[in-house]
């Protein structure tokens, strides 16, 4: 079973702790990051990582995309050219190998699932977000999360996520929405949904709390318990994207995404 | 008694959350802020406010210019221009009103401290943080501060630091060091020069900790208090530019970045 997923984000949004978080391995090696001085020409560029894990039982060839120097520079027009690039090989790489004699056992390395991280600074989306999106929504499912969650104090979250849509609907884009069922959804996907944009918070350090051991974030001012749905949508995007809805963004990408590109490509 | 005070940095790090708590007084009236589309194009320009306040029984004239649109664009090469040009149009209108016939009543609207917000994400200084200190550090007592200190835990605040003052030093960058003395500083002078980069978290919100009232910001993990030394370095800013540094950033900017640019025009 291989799944595919992007993340996307300025450095420093807490992009590798989440990922360590959710899959509990470590996908970024430990990178150091060079001082300002070597990336004030950093060059946008992709990283892709793979690995075998195991979620319930279910052997899963996770494939991690990575995008250092995304936003980071001072002018960070055309920031995001690599990530189309990558995305449409490996729709072209899918193309080639589907018209191929052994098709049977095609393997699947198309992303699944981008994941956008917001900064929880500022006062909605920036400009750079919009730019990312909308160039990117007909090509990948997006699913937009708000970074370093605890940054915000939750009248503050609700406002943001608010802003946040409001933005993408102004602006024409189409985000992942996690529609499984044209009926009604279950109550469980019904609270996935509403969540979205997920305030997520990262982290892989134990702590005790009470009685039991939490991963979390410890201030002096308490701990940000990153499994406490009280404190942050963890939990939520975690469901999400590895419990309920892994199968729908491979399928989407297949029946959406995917034939956009062959549309495209057999036209031309 | 004038004092003009710069803040400057990307929209949303809570720099009119921080001037308010600073002065107790909305210097930034009632901005909205445009939904991002209207700010794709965002022009950096220059706000500037004047209040007369009380400060333990000191009238005060402060000035706060604000530099809206700064860092915000996807592209934001020379978004520090107009910053340039404001503080040298001071200086400039300045050096007209002491070379004129009433230069006994002469007003001084030179900006003589610029707090310079850097975002508490990332892992150091970005390239913009950098090539904005590189232009001004020659024209104005630069206060670099960790905005929103609060996203981050004890340690990493002790390590942005480090790393921070590291990048500065790297890049021959001179900041306000607070050295009044040049003999021994006392315990609160030192306390307040070690702080620098100050890890700040302002609030203008009243909350009840157990039996008293503080200003702060309510999580449901806890509550942080901007006065409280051990949850951020606010009293130790606020100490600084109003207590004890206010005329020593009014001199060091009459007798070296003044004289830097009165030198230079007098060549010309
Ligand atoms: N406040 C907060 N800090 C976080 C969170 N996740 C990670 N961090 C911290 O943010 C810094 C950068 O995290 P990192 O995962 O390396 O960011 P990346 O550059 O986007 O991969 C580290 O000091 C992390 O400990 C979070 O959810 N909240
Ligand atoms: N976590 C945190 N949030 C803050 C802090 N100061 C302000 N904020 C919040 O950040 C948002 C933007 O603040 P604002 O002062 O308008 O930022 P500005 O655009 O830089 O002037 C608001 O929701 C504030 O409540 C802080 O010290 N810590």
């Amino acid at each position: 079973f291989e799944f595919t997923i992007m993340v996307v984000g300025e450095s420093g949004l807490g992009k590798s702790t989440l990922v360590r978080s959710l899959f509990l391995t470590n996908l970024f090696g430990n990178k150091t990051c060079p001082p300002a001085a070597e990336r004030i020409k950093p060059t946008p560029s992709i990283d892709a990582t793979t690995v075998d894990i195991e979620e319930k039982g279910v052997k899963l060839r996770l494939t991690v995309v990575d995008t250092p120097g995304f936003g980071d520079a001072v002018d960070n027009r055309e920031c995001w050219q690599p990530i189309i690039d990558f995305i449409n090989e490996k729709y072209d790489q899918y193309f080639k190998d589907e018209s191929g004699i052994n098709r049977r056992n095609i393997e699947d390395h198309r992303v699944h699932c981008c994941l956008y991280f917001i900064s929880p600074s500022g006062h909605g989306l920036k400009p750079l977000d919009i730019a990312f999106m909308k160039e990117l929504h007909n090509l990948v499912n997006i699913i937009p999360v708000i970074a370093k969650s605890d940054t915000l104090t939750q009248t503050e979250v609700r406002t943001l996520k608010t802003r946040i849509l409001q933005e993408i609907s102004d602006n024409g884009i189409r985000i992942y929405n996690g529609e499984i069922d044209e009926e009604d959804d279950s109550p469980e996907i019904r609270e996935l949904r509403d969540a979205i944009p997920m305030a997520v918070v990262g982290s892989t350090t134990l702590l005790e709390v009470g009685n039991k051991r939490v991963r979390g974030r410890l201030y002096p001012w308490g701990v940000v318990e990153i499994e406490n749905k009280e404190h942050c949508d963890y939990i939520l995007l975690r469901n999400m994207l590895i419990r309920t809805h892994m199968q729908d963004l491979k399928d989407y990408t297949q029946d959406v995404h995917y034939e956009n590109f062959r549309k495209k490509k057999l036209l031309q």
